[in-house]
């Protein structure tokens, strides 16, 4: 019968500590980007320079992101043409995050996301 | 605060996002053993969450929007952005990579855990057991790890199934040795007039004992210690509290099984031979409401039993037979013989309604075919 | 250049539907 323990170790040391997220990312350092609608980005690197790479990935730059804490309002500029509102939410119920790995076979839970930032409108022009 | 938003072009597909309600966070700082993802098998089961106490159902929930997760990151090329290019927002204070994306969250819906008895052996109190059983050498550990269930609901369903360890092989009581072994428990202890209440498993296996021939007994320790966890609720201090009810259900399913299989029996008779059926002055109540889901009354104040492995799972035959057995029941009697096939948790008369009749008769309230 | 980098808004949200997890889709 299949099974895999998943490991919870980071996650209970989170919880146990009471180092909770207030802000828009986790006190691991991760963030939570919703979109109502298709994100597209090229799939392959293209001779400009929002191109770059990480740790041997190759990645692009795609937008910019402005955030109010106190008003939880967030603002989202998408290449050089779109503009998206949108908000910081509290989530009904917290996610955690699972990493499946392939090779190992196993499975462990990183982080929860208490916040995300959602885009729920549609793209302005960016004046 | 302002930061800079970057993806990698291909997103890493190996992270999931889990909804953690209130139980799975209470069981993740728990000191108990780890949450474990199980299925009873690769290709066709569905695959469940357990922790030490629970078990839940892990159901994917799609949606329709993109959802990015990203970490701070420290980019390899930094690069002066023009205040033109900051749309009049403050200059970015950290740069945040996306490196995977979700079009899904799992959410986790509580359900009874199951126990796994492929290759669980019955045991009839043979000599030689277990045998060449497939399943020798494994303990019982290895048949809760190998089970879709939390380990607590293991440890109850193993003996509310009649689960035992004879000879070191775990296995099921056949229905007639757990009888046996109920009888033959019930008369010792009632010899000896142990507390119905306060029943040990060392002692009353003594007591039992001395009751049987002398040469071996099938009524190992183990055995009996399953028969007071199947019919007994635990007390604090490792003794059992006998469920008169329960003994005396198990009584009534059997001599229905005995005595009213082929025709009906006038249910005045019945109880009286089921009365029968008890050791001398054990003294258990009885009362022909216990054995609803086991029997239909085919005439007015007659009974036979129903055995549950002829009914028809498919749900409108399956009323269509209860019906052919018996033209109009009480929705007490019925019930119990589809509420396994209520698997969408609708009340009970909700889901009756759906394929009979309901009629109000005086205060009581009759279910008939449509 | 010929790459584009653009959100395709969706008028809509839904998340209704649910379905039961196999092994395999675990490790998908």
């Amino acid at each position: 019968m299949p099974s895999v323990a998943i490991s919870t170790s980071q996650v209970r040391a989170l919880l146990l500590s009471e180092n909770r997220q207030t802000n828009v990312t986790t006190p691991m350092g991760n963030m939570m980007l919703e979109i109502q609608g298709d994100l597209e980005i090229p799939e392959t690197s293209h001779a400009d320079d929002r191109f770059s790479s990480h740790e041997g990935v190759d990645i692009v730059k795609f937008g910019l992101l402005h955030v109010n804490m106190e008003t939880k309002s967030a603002t989202l500029f998408i290449g050089k043409k779109q503009r998206l509102l949108g908000s910081v939410v509290k989530l009904d119920t917290p996610l955690g995050l699972l990493k499946f790995n392939h090779k190992s076979g196993t499975v462990e839970m990183q982080d929860i996301f208490s916040y995300k930032v959602i885009f729920k409108n549609r793209p302005l022009p960016i004046m | 605060m302002s930061t800079n938003l970057y993806s990698r072009l291909s997103c890493d597909p190996s992270y999931k996002l889990v909804q953690l309600t209130p139980e799975l966070l209470e069981a993740l700082t728990s000191d108990e053993p780890q949450l474990q993802f199980k299925c009873f098998d690769e290709k066709r089961s569905d695959v469940v969450l357990c922790s030490a106490r629970r078990t839940w159902l892990l159901r994917q929930k799609n949606h329709s929007n993109t959802v990015m997760l990203m970490r701070e990151f420290l980019p390899e090329d930094e690069q002066t952005q023009e205040d033109s290019s900051l749309f009049g927002i403050p200059r970015p204070i950290n740069d945040l990579l996306g490196y995977s994306r979700t079009t899904y969250e799992y959410e986790t819906r509580a359900t009874e855990g199951r126990i796994n008895l492929d290759l669980v052996p019955i045991y009839n109190g043979e000599v030689n057991f277990p045998g060449e059983s497939k399943l020798k050498g494994r303990t019982l550990k290895d048949v809760f790890d190998n089970s879709p269930s939390s380990e607590t609901e293991c440890k109850v369903r193993w003996y509310q199934l009649g689960g035992c360890v004879v000879n070191g092989c775990p296995c099921i009581l056949s229905p007639d040795m757990l009888s046996n072994a109920l009888h033959v428990t019930l008369m010792s202890a009632l010899a000896e007039s142990l507390d119905f209440d306060r029943l040990h498993p060392c002692e009353t296996y003594e007591v039992v004992q001395k009751d049987v021939e002398k040469g071996r007994s099938p009524y190992v320790l183990e055995v009996v210690r399953t028969v007071l966890a199947k019919f007994g609720t635990p007390n604090d201090d490792e003794t059992w509290k006998l469920n008169r009810r329960q003994v005396a259900q198990w009584y009534g399913v059997r001599a229905l099984q005995k005595f009213a299989s082929r025709h009906s029996v006038p249910l005045e008779e019945f109880l009286i031979k089921w009365k029968s059926t008890f050791p001398p002055f054990a003294g258990f109540d009885i009362d022909i409401k216990m054995l609803r889901g086991w029997f239909c009354e085919p005439t007015r104040g007659t009974v036979q039993y129903v055995s549950k492995d002829t009914l028809p799972v498919d749900v409108k035959d399956r009323f269509k037979m209860l019906f052919k057995l018996q033209s109009q029941w009480d929705l007490e009697a019925f019930a119990p013989f589809i509420e396994d096939l209520n698997t969408k948790g609708l009340k009970i008369d909700t889901f009756i309604m759906k394929y009979a009749r309901k009629r109000r008769i005086g205060k009581k309230i009759v279910v008939c075919s449509r | 250049k010929n790459f584009r980098i653009w959100v395709r808004y969706k008028e809509g949200f839904s998340d209704a539907v649910r379905k039961n997890v196999s092994w395999h889709d675990l490790w998908s």
